[in-house]
């Protein structure tokens, strides 16, 4: 009686933009400061 | 209320770390779309045709013409992101999740996309598993409409997610039922105390031996759609520094050396604890062959009336298999067994 959904594990935005050296230039871009969200 | 054009807010972060995707079909015959399960939302949406923005350039596109089930609804809808609108119009198809399928099911095809987000993203859309209370346009959503059509043999649907950092093995949606294999002892059953989100109490979070937060109680909701551990932005940039994170380009991490010397963050809820380790909150990561220990914590600032509302995501749902009971109106927790 249950039906299974496989869900499948990929590579967050995040840590792509993080490897791609792009992280801080979409943050700005963004106008986004994740730290001061935390302030 | 107005159901003819009606818009939902959603924060853009919540996207820009989701790591789990499962597939969907939509028409006759099917065209497929790559969806998060999102617990924290309860719209169905997938790229449209007429979407002219990037980000659907870079993402299959829904063909109503080419769906023989298709019929339009025509109301528009509209999901409010941090740098812009989603936008787009309703219509309604065959929907269908590995094997059970959702006749009529009221959905959203985009025409915009903001922003670079949803370009770069690896999926296609959402499909909410929230309350009816939270859809945009008054779409009844897909897992009401299961348990209309009685696609289901009991009212709920489990959510398991493998730590398995190279694809996730395992990692599972269970509709109609929870499959005990995925967790350890018996579940705690926890009431819902409003039904939107799945919103849960909270009687505190220890860090360490201390209970640091929510010692008179406070809101949290599960959310499969949120990546993170998030909480109201004073708290958590108390949290931070109790376990050492500090703020690097925008961020905040830790050094990876001291992950033995940081404290335990445990949630008590319902009497019960759940205790997550550093290894569970903390998320690695390697930048230019460097290790880097970005924080499972993050700030989200969530005004009355629905907040401040704790989002225990997919750091927290990753350790406690999750089963979500619209029958009981509960949320059921229990250790997920790796």
């Amino acid at each position: 009686a249950l039906h299974r959904v496989p869900l499948r594990r990929h590579q967050s935005l995040r840590k792509k933009l993080r490897a791609q050296g792009q992280l801080s230039e979409f943050w700005r871009s963004h106008n986004l400061d994740m730290t001061r969200l935390s302030e | 209320s107005c159901n003819v054009y009606s818009s939902v807010n959603e924060p853009l972060i919540n996207y820009l770390d989701m790591e789990y995707f499962g597939t969907i079909s939509i028409g006759t015959p099917p065209q497929n779309f790559t969806v998060i399960f999102d617990t924290g939302s309860s719209n169905l949406w997938v790229p449209s045709v007429y979407c002219t923005s990037p980000a659907c350039k870079a993402h299959p596109v829904f063909h109503p013409s080419q769906s023989d089930t298709y019929t339009e609804v025509g109301n528009h809808f509209s999901i409010q992101y941090g740098t812009g609108s989603l936008t787009g119009i309703i219509g309604a198809d065959q929907v269908s999740v590995e094997g059970l399928t959702v006749d009529g099911q009221q959905f959203g095809e985009s025409v915009k996309e903001p922003g670079q987000t949803f370009v770069n993203a690896e999926f296609d859309g959402i499909l909410g598993l929230g309350y009816p209370s939270l859809a945009a346009g008054g779409v009844t959503p897909v897992f009401d409409n299961m348990m209309a059509q009685n696609l289901v043999a009991l009212p709920m649907f489990s959510v398991y997610l493998s730590s398995d950092p190279q694809g996730g093995s395992g990692s599972e949606l269970t509709f109609g039922g929870y499959d005990p294999s995925h967790f350890s002892g018996s579940l705690n059953w926890i009431p819902v105390t409003k039904q939107a989100y799945w919103q849960i109490a909270l009687d505190g979070i220890q860090v360490g031996d201390t209970v640091m937060f929510c010692s008179e109680g406070c809101q949290a909701i599960v959310d499969t759609g949120t990546s993170l551990i998030t909480g109201p932005p004073d708290k958590i940039k108390q949290l931070q520094e109790a376990i050492g994170a500090t703020p690097i380009d925008g961020e905040y991490a830790v050094d990876c050396a001291t992950l033995d010397t940081m404290p335990n963050v445990t949630f008590l809820i319902n009497e019960v604890s759940y205790t997550l380790n550093p290894t569970d909150y903390i998320l690695p990561d390697l930048v230019e062959g460097m290790q880097f220990c970005g924080s499972g914590f993050q700030g989200l600032d969530i005004p009355p009336p629905a907040g401040p509302l704790w989002i225990l995501g997919d750091v927290f749902i990753r350790q406690f298999y999750s089963v979500f009971d619209r029958g009981n109106n509960q949320v059921g927790l229990a250790p997920a067994v790796p």
